[in-house]
């Protein structure tokens, strides 16, 4: 596609027609969106993230990226949506233009790229990231297990075969550790949140102990609130609260270490599947999903703008 | 490139609180090369589990002796997998 209005939104993309179109998005918005590679996956792929900003410096931030877990293409498929969503409402919605009078928004759409290369290419149910294991036949590391939260803890596998494998050590991963180390260098954020898929949750910390974390009542809230707004759309039902008691313990999570860095507004969600498809959710349900999880993206959004700390 | 034919996703509903430790510990039969699409959480919630063709028989044996009812959620994946791929190359070759 010659501009990201002809970008086809309700289909499948390949990587690096998900990194052209950040290109053109770039080129077309000047004035809002700018590209910042955080770091080069183990592969040498760019880790990109796509700035959002009207001004100012370091701003207060929300995070949001997908596609982590690199065979939940739902997610990186949602997250280019998000991108025209942003700039197509701001100056026109007032909610999106108040929180972007005020906030810059980031968002890294391929988390994983050498995980997504790969399953465009060898291995459509490949999950983690591909950086070989020391002693192991077996590749990779699940990047929702590598955070230094919890590290270590039950809640993940010491097996380098295992689809929960840890690593090695905490950040041993480039692709999580460019993260830590961009949130860390700005110091500002103030919403973060992971998009993973499937199974319609709406989670916040923790997941490597029972201990409720200190905010969890307004955090409950708002994920109520959330999850209500993303149902007004297609009745899509979602269920909430923190991770260790809606799912299960996991240890070396995402949003764990966010909300232990002083984030409070700490996210994970699942998208759908609401049928039976699981991961190989048809493409028409694409855009569905992504309009669904902006609703609720934008309470926490707008809750995060008019709730500062 | 990893071919899944024969591949199926069980959809497994735990009957009770009693049934859901008997559901994880197929995680630890590495025999069976499962791999867990949504984990064990609690009765409410299903577990799918991707069961490569040479472990079908034996996993479904395993459930049905200890009357553990599943669904096949995806009766061959590669089928689905294939369906995904020509979706993306004819609407690639629309838009070109």
């Amino acid at each position: 596609p010659r501009n990201t209005d002809s970008f086809d939104f309700s289909r499948y993309h390949t990587i690096s027609e998900i990194y052209s179109f950040q290109d053109m998005l770039v080129a077309e918005n000047p004035n809002l969106v700018s590209k910042i590679v955080i770091g080069q996956s183990y592969e040498g792929r760019p880790l990109n993230v796509l700035k959002f900003s009207t001004g100012g410096t370091k701003r207060p931030a929300i995070w949001l990226d997908t596609g982590i877990h690199s065979r939940e293409w739902v997610t990186q498929a949602s997250g280019t949506w998000f991108a025209k969503k942003i700039v197509t409402d701001y100056g026109r919605d007032p909610a999106i233009t108040a929180i972007l009078n005020k906030m810059d928004i980031f968002l890294e759409i391929v988390t994983n790229p050498d995980g997504y290369y790969f399953t465009h290419n060898s291995n459509r149910m490949w999950r983690k990231t591909r950086k070989p294991n020391s002693g192991s036949s077996c590749v990779g590391v699940d990047p929702n297990r590598n955070w230094d939260a919890g590290f270590g803890g039950a809640g993940a596998s010491n097996n380098p075969c295992s689809e929960t494998y840890r690593g090695p050590r905490a950040h041993s991963e480039p692709e999580v550790k460019s993260i830590v180390d961009f949130v860390k260098s700005h110091g500002n954020f103030k919403a973060f949140v992971s998009i993973h898929s499937y199974s319609q949750m709406l989670l916040y910390p923790y997941g490597y102990t029972k201990t409720p974390c200190k905010d969890q009542a307004e955090l409950h809230n708002l994920a109520k609130k959330a999850i209500t707004d993303l149902a007004s759309l297609y009745n899509t039902s979602y269920r909430y609260g923190s991770i260790i008691n809606t799912i299960y313990q996991a240890s070396g999570g995402t949003i764990d270490w966010t909300y232990n860095q002083g984030i409070k507004y700490s996210y994970t969600f699942e998208l759908r599947d609401t049928g039976r498809y699981g991961f190989i959710l048809p493409a028409n349900q694409i855009i569905p999903t992504a309009k669904e999880t902006w609703l609720a993206l934008m309470a926490i959004m707008d809750h995060t703008s008019k709730n500062m700390y | 490139k990893e071919m899944f034919e024969g591949h199926q996703v069980l959809r497994i509903v735990a009957k009770d609180e009693t049934q859901l430790p008997l559901i994880k510990n197929l995680e630890d039969m590495v025999e069976f090369e499962l791999d867990f699409w949504r984990g064990v959480t609690d009765v409410s919630s299903p577990v799918d589990v991707r069961v490569p063709f040479h472990s079908l028989q034996s996993v479904k044996i395993h459930l049905e002796s200890q009357d553990i009812e599943y669904s096949i959620m995806i009766g061959d994946l590669q089928v689905m997998l294939d369906e995904e791929q020509q979706e993306m190359e004819s609407a690639a070759r629309i838009a070109e």
